[in-house]
């Protein structure tokens, strides 16, 4: 919806000087009101995070952590399917975009990666697609 | 008998 995508926009500006936390929770509240909210708010944040801009791509990152919080089980299955994943994956992957990713964007997306195995036990596919990073050697255990 | 709807979603990518 254009408020989910003007919500994301206050959120991610790269000329904010400190984080719109007002942006923020609004977003989290509106994806989970909204008809279709959860699948609209997923495909804006898999494209912002690969933002060219370094600071809109962190703090797309920063939005997508805290959804993750403030949100419920509708949200983290949707983010925990391999279609969202994979769009972290190629931030960090040498094979897509990990070379032209910044170390700070690089480094947010394995920390998030990481955290939600631990917070998010049941979401499966995050553990597993956590495991081959390691595995490829993107991620030192 | 067992029936076995479509996968939502998309196969891992591997880095």
């Amino acid at each position: 919806t254009t408020s989910l995508e003007a919500l994301i926009q206050r959120a991610t500006n790269p000329q904010n000087v400190k984080t719109d936390t007002a942006a923020i929770v609004a977003f989290c509240v509106m994806l989970e009101k909204e008809n279709d909210g959860v699948q609209i708010a997923c495909k804006l944040l898999a494209t912002y995070i690969q933002s060219t801009i370094e600071k809109q791509a962190f703090q797309s990152l920063v939005l997508l952590d805290t959804c993750m919080k403030k949100c419920g089980k509708q949200f983290h299955s949707e983010i925990g399917k391999f279609r969202f994943l994979n769009e972290m994956i190629k931030l960090v992957s040498p094979k897509y975009l990990g070379d032209k990713t910044p170390a700070s964007v690089r480094d947010k997306v394995i920390e998030i990666l990481y955290t939600w195995t631990r917070d998010y036990p049941t979401e499966v596919k995050i553990k597993e697609a956590y495991e081959m990073l390691i595995k490829q050697g993107v991620v030192k255990r | 008998p067992v029936i076995r709807g479509f996968s939502d979603d998309e196969p891992l990518v591997i880095a």
